[in-house]
């Protein structure tokens, strides 16, 4: 293996990294934009049931409050499914750059122990 | 490049794993508050 | 078991504040990254002196032109990175490396980040 030789294959290898990156942070990026509608709606039922509390105390029960409830729930339960895409997402990426480096690191290793490459 | 590209990528990767115990702690709030209400209302405490 | 359930919010509430604080602190460190990658661009020489580069490929710009074009040298003043607050009007100040918001996929992943833009 030559310098130019592993630049080249090190070259090919990340040419799709750009792609990769972009798609993966736009798909974050997406995700956390549904993540904030949904945030949204959670805020509008849970500030309904504070607004009854403080007009009617704590032992008053909101006429909707178990819907309300259930709603809430659902609304979380979907937030922590789209975080958890977004964090798989994120550890994608990683994994693919920290795999090419690694891999390029390794052929400087061998170029520096044959003595084409300074240290 | 590689190295820097790895860089920001860990710092996401790290961002959105401090997001999703952020939702989590929103999750618990939520179940400790209906706890906290349904107990006080069996036990008519109306601070 | 009332006090019991208080105490837990309150250590969840101070749980949530401490991760807010957490995430707020990464975002920031996303974006001086960011601009510390996208401007100050130093490489140690083999001597071990440190020069400016414009390396023509990037993460965010693909490493086509890569084996095209040489690194070359900047000589006098050292390039200014942006003001490591969140301070979305004065970003990179190295007009040789201006970096376009568009640049800032990391950041741009969070839909916090591009509420502060707007």
């Amino acid at each position: 293996m030559d310098p130019s030789l592993a630049l080249e294959q090190t070259l090919q290898d990340i040419s799709n990294l750009e792609a990769e990156f972009h798609h993966a942070y736009e798909e974050i990026g997406a995700n956390d934009g549904d993540i904030q509608e949904h945030q949204k709606k959670y805020m509008q039922k849970d500030s309904q049931i504070q607004k009854f509390i403080k007009q009617n105390g704590a032992i008053a029960e909101h006429p909707n409050e178990s819907e309300l409830n259930r709603d809430m729930q659902s609304e979380l339960k979907e937030m922590l499914s789209l975080q958890k895409e977004k964090c798989k997402l994120a550890n994608t990426a990683l994994f693919m750059v920290a795999k090419h480096l690694s891999k390029l690191e390794r052929n400087l290793t061998i170029l520096e122990e044959d003595g084409v490459l300074a240290p | 490049e590689l190295e820097h590209a790895k860089e920001l990528a860990f710092l996401v990767a790290k961002r959105e794993q401090a997001s999703l115990k952020l939702l989590e702690a929103e999750s618990d709030v939520f179940s400790d508050r209906c706890q906290i209400k349904s107990l006080k209302r069996n036990l008519n405490l109306s601070a | 078991e009332y006090e019991g359930l208080r105490e837990k919010l309150n250590k969840t509430l101070l749980q949530k504040k401490q991760l807010e604080d957490e995430f707020d602190a990464l975002q920031q460190e996303i974006y001086d990254k960011e601009t510390e990658y996208f401007s100050n661009r130093t490489i140690a020489t083999a001597s071990g002196a440190l020069k400016h580069v414009s390396t023509p490929g990037n993460i965010i710009k693909g490493f086509d032109g890569f084996t095209k074009s040489h690194s070359h040298h900047h000589h006098g003043g050292t390039a200014s990175a942006a003001s490591s607050s969140l301070n979305l009007n004065s970003l990179n100040t190295n007009s040789d490396f201006p970096i376009e918001n568009s640049d800032r996929i990391f950041s741009l992943s969070s839909a916090t980040f591009i509420k502060q833009l707007q």
